[in-house]
């Protein structure tokens, strides 16, 4: 069986509402290490792929291979009735027809428990390969964003082009063009505002705002975001959590004009 | 105009 207690009940909260309109029915599978999620959109353009490490609970105890078919639209009805700081339970049998979430209110003796019908969802599992990156680039989430969201007032697509000079988020519209370019910075009060980029080759990869707008919505999970960059793969945006657990997006570029 | 390429041109089926 499964049971696993998180202190917050925010995590789960932000991280479902940062994937639900990205992928709409997942499993969540749960073994002894954690609570693995992935998933691919309908279109197959964008993955996503969460790691709640059971470090990240306490306690959390799953004695076999359990995965748990979740309509995200029926959790996050669920996970509403669920206040940012209460504490959260997820319960499951190990052939299990529900799951069952419990929310404790640590100032009062309120205890709520919901149980979700389970569905079977046949996902197609996909390898992704390790790869060495030629760029990695961290900053600052809410900036990323920011060049998000103003570079797609002008466009559909942004081009990411980074060189020894920094990182040029850059854009073409019918109304004109921008861009943004970030140098590394380092900033000894307020780490979470460094910009570090890292960089053994030039990388130039086109790629649709719309999807990076919707990976942002993860921004409140962590200060800083990771973007990895290498010619002609999918780019992976990292948001990492507390105890190596992450929430990773993947996606595909664009190519030609 | 630029084509969106799939994940699947990337990543392997297991």
């Amino acid at each position: 069986m499964l049971e696993a207690r998180l202190e917050q009940a925010n995590l789960l909260k932000k991280v479902v509402d940062a994937i639900k309109d990205l992928v709409q029915d997942c499993n969540f599978d749960c073994n002894d290490s954690g609570i693995a999620l992935q998933a691919m959109d309908n279109s197959h353009v964008a993955l996503v792929s969460m790691m709640l490490k059971s470090e990240s609970f306490s306690p959390f105890r799953c004695d076999r291979n359990i995965a748990l078919g979740i309509n995200l639209t029926s959790l996050t009805k669920v996970l509403r009735a669920a206040q940012n700081e209460d504490i959260l339970t997820l319960k499951a049998e190990d052939a299990p027809d529900v799951v069952n979430l419990v929310f404790e209110s640590a100032e009062s003796d309120r205890i709520s428990e919901y149980d979700i019908k389970l569905m079977d969802i046949d996902q197609e599992h996909l390898g992704i390969p390790e790869t060495e990156y030629a760029a990695t680039i961290s900053m600052p989430s809410a900036e990323f964003q920011r060049i998000c969201r103003d570079l797609m007032a002008l466009s559909e697509s942004v081009s990411i082009e980074c060189s020894k000079e920094g990182v040029k988020f850059a854009c073409q519209g019918d109304i004109g063009s921008g861009s943004v370019t970030l140098r590394s910075h380092t900033n000894v009060d307020k780490p979470e505002m460094n910009v570090e980029i890292d960089l053994t080759e030039p990388v130039s990869l086109t790629f649709s705002l719309k999807y990076l707008v919707g990976f942002c919505k993860a921004s409140s999970l962590s200060g800083q975001v990771k973007l990895c960059l290498s010619n002609e793969v999918p780019l992976l945006v990292e948001y990492a959590l507390a105890n190596n657990s992450y929430l990773r997006f993947y996606l595909a570029p664009k190519i030609g004009d | 105009h630029h084509v969106q390429q799939t994940l699947d041109t990337f990543f392997c089926s297991r």
